[in-house]
């Protein structure tokens, strides 16, 4: 999960 | 004021089936320009964005922008309360702590009204950048259900690999291992059971079936679903909602240590 999350974090920049 | 109405309740009842597995409480942003929602799910790994535009409302009022923070399990008992052929009728004062649900009958004989507290959620807007996706996939809804469905039994994670002649699910686990393959449809009379692939370059990425499943749950509100992905960056699954809106997931690929 930790991984998928931060994919998120960079994709969506917050 | 705020006040929002649709003649059948039953699109905001598919709406909130869409979002009620992955959200707890979300915020419904409303504007001139209709009803927003972004949000995390629970464990941060998949993020829904809902827009129902104010043009796709019977009737749309908005005088000042409001941010109504919902329990959306609150929000479920309440819809439960409506049949799908009333009419759905969502007010608030500026500044209210509250939101009216009023729901008509086709025969006006009964009406009710549902009053539900807001709640006060942090929330952070997300922007969400403009991407080129390697593939672009569009394909019955109903279809794509059934695939994730199907294929949650064989393993956690379903691979997706998309090249030009069609797009291909597998999933392997302990019980063995399966592989669905559509083809592109070479007819195009029937659009809403039509599978169309748009691609720059082919494109494998690894997701976790939970979440596809739950995104799934949006399959009512459509025929057709597309499927947008790139290396390395999240797919979007979006489900267009006819004359209304869109609800778009996200979810970030898997990728192998």
């Amino acid at each position: 999960n930790g991984q998928q999350q931060a994919i998120l974090v960079y994709f969506f920049g917050y | 004021m705020f006040e929002a109405r649709l003649n059948t309740s039953q699109v905001l009842k598919k709406v909130l089936d869409a979002i009620k597995d992955l959200l707890n409480e979300a915020t419904f942003d409303c504007s001139d320009s209709g009803i927003q929602l972004q949000a995390m799910d629970n464990s941060h790994v998949s993020l829904v964005s809902l827009s129902l535009r104010s043009d796709g409302f019977d009737k749309y009022r908005c005088d000042r922008n409001l941010s109504m923070g919902m329990n959306l399990a609150n929000m479920a008992k309440i819809m439960k309360c409506a049949n799908n052929d009333d009419t759905l009728t969502m007010k608030a004062q500026d500044n209210a702590d509250t939101v009216t649900f009023m729901f008509e009958s086709q025969n006006q004989e009964k009406v009710s009204d549902y009053e539900m507290k807001l709640m006060n959620l942090d929330q952070e807007h997300l922007g969400i950048p403009e991407t080129d996706y390697a593939c672009v996939v569009r394909m019955p809804a109903m279809e794509f259900a059934r695939i994730c469905r199907d294929l949650s039994q064989f393993g956690e994670s379903v691979v997706i690999s998309c090249t030009k002649e069609g797009v291909k699910f597998s999933a392997s686990g302990d019980a063995g291992s399966a592989n669905i393959k559509l083809a592109q449809t070479s007819t195009v009379d029937k659009e809403d059971e039509s599978v169309v692939i748009e691609m720059q370059e082919p494109v494998t990425l690894t997701f976790a079936c939970r979440y596809l499943n739950s995104f799934t749950k949006a399959t009512p509100l459509c025929n057709q679903v597309q499927l947008s992905m790139s290396a390395d960056v999240p797919l979007v699954v979006e489900y267009r909602i006819p004359d209304l809106g869109h609800i778009r997931y996200y979810l970030a690929p898997k990728i192998e240590d």
